[in-house]
């Protein structure tokens, strides 16, 4: 399937320490 | 990793989300030595979530950007001009702002632009996206989404209806789709809109 994420999930990431 | 082995966190966090796409970002600086297409210069492509968040929060805000420079962003091997072969046919989504805009909606307008775009908001038309490109300009910046198929008018409308919503576009903003060639031969003149949202 399409990897499509939405923006509240996206700007979640934003500033995630662990996903650096 | 360290953290991995310990157990501490679970380890989908460790995993980057990758995206559908590879993102290209360029930058637009003009430079009278060189011609437009020289000036376009390729800053970087990334594939995840969080190499996008690496990049936007290094780089300057598109409003704080020098006038008469632009920001674009494009799927991986498709050039930021109207020349490219994804792009001879299309057009694009075009929002003006006014003067007043570039401190009010400039940033969050962008920002959702690419954020729509990595994320795939556009369901099945998302392939029908080529990139986004933001003009800072004196009297008054631009916003454009390209499409590569000007001729197909649902995906066109599709985008551009998905575009007003997560832009919360009011009234006081317009938004116009263009085709690449109209804007080719009307270069300086008002090109006109072939769809309207």
């Amino acid at each position: 399937g399409r990897k499509s994420y939405d923006r509240e999930f996206l700007l979640r990431l934003q500033f995630d320490p662990n996903s650096k | 990793t360290e953290v991995a082995s310990s157990g501490e966190f679970p380890p989908e966090y460790l995993i980057k989300h990758p995206l559908q796409n590879t993102w290209t970002l360029w930058y637009y600086e003009p430079d009278r030595t060189k011609t437009w297409e020289e000036s376009q210069r390729e800053i970087t492509s990334f594939d995840t979530a969080e190499d996008f968040w690496s990049l936007y929060n290094h780089i300057k805000t598109a409003s704080e950007l020098r006038q008469g420079c632009d920001y674009s962003m494009f799927k991986q091997g498709i050039r930021p001009m109207w020349e490219d072969d994804q792009n001879k046919c299309g057009g694009r989504w075009l929002i003006n702002l006014d003067k007043k805009q570039r401190t009010t909606d400039l940033d969050n307008f962008w920002l959702e632009i690419l954020l729509c775009m990595i994320g795939e908001a556009f369901n099945e038309y998302s392939d029908d996206v080529c990139g986004a490109v933001v003009n800072i300009r004196p009297k008054g910046d631009k916003l454009g989404v390209w499409t590569s198929n000007a001729d197909c008018a649902d995906s066109v409308m599709e985008i551009g209806r998905k575009l007003k919503e997560r832009l919360r576009i009011t009234s006081k903003t317009t938004m116009g789709y263009q085709v690449h060639k109209d804007t080719m031969v009307k270069a300086g003149s008002q090109t006109k809109n072939t769809y309207t949202l």
